[in-house]
């Protein structure tokens, strides 16, 4: 899901 | 990837340079106060998740990022505060915020906190350098330091873009984060002025000096 890929970069 | 490793070790090594510039010159002159504050906001907004940041890495990073802006903050709104001088620190911050909150409340991925938060502080990154350029601009010419502070905490966000193209052919998913990519993007440009007279001037050995 993109919210988890979002999250995953600083 | 290589690219997000050394974007993100790039962003911290700025802020030793900083903490090393104030404390080694006993100074925070030519550093904008306006800058950091938005460097505050924009970790708050972003890492409102961080009690649940899975990611040791991520974890690390953003508790670093969170508490050395609040040490920062601290030295030049107390321990060196007469350094700090308010009459070239002018830019009006609330167009950027303006300019962030507008973008985050039109354009989030979802209409949740975290998200339009998310969204707000990536926007608000992108353009969080310009009373520090401002500054600069109005001063003509930074410290080694200084220079070298902006330089790593552009190259940071320039770092990111290679990275993005990589994940983009490297993972199944082919995903493009609209948003960070098209505030990443803005980010660099806004450098690019800076990025050259650094490069001209700085890295042969001259002064940061505007022409």
């Amino acid at each position: 899901d993109k919210r988890l890929e979002i999250k995953d970069e600083l | 990837n290589i690219f997000r490793v050394l974007g993100d070790f790039s962003h911290l090594a700025s802020i030793f340079i900083l903490l090393h510039k104030i404390q080694q010159l006993k100074s925070c002159s030519g550093i904008s106060f306006k800058s950091q504050v938005l460097y505050m906001l924009v970790y708050i907004t972003r890492y409102l998740d961080l009690p649940w940041t899975s990611s040791p890495y991520n974890f690390i990073f953003k508790v670093l990022f969170i508490s050395s802006e609040l040490y920062i903050i601290y030295l030049m709104a107390r321990a060196y505060k007469p350094t700090n001088d308010p009459n070239l620190d002018t830019f009006h911050v609330e167009f950027l915020l303006g300019f962030a909150g507008l973008l985050a409340l039109l354009f989030p991925y979802k209409y949740t906190i975290l998200e339009v938060f998310w969204a707000f502080s990536i926007w608000l990154e992108s353009v969080a350098i310009l009373p520090q350029l401002f500054m600069l601009q109005r001063t003509g010419e930074a410290e080694a330091m200084t220079a070298h502070y902006i330089a790593a905490l552009g190259m940071y966000r320039a770092l990111y873009i290679p990275n993005w193209i990589y994940r983009y052919f490297s993972e199944p998913t082919h995903k493009v984060d609209t948003i960070a990519v098209t505030a990443g993007i803005l980010q660099t440009i806004l450098y690019s002025d800076f990025f050259w007279i650094y490069y001209t001037k700085v890295m042969r050995g001259e002064k940061f000096k505007l022409p």
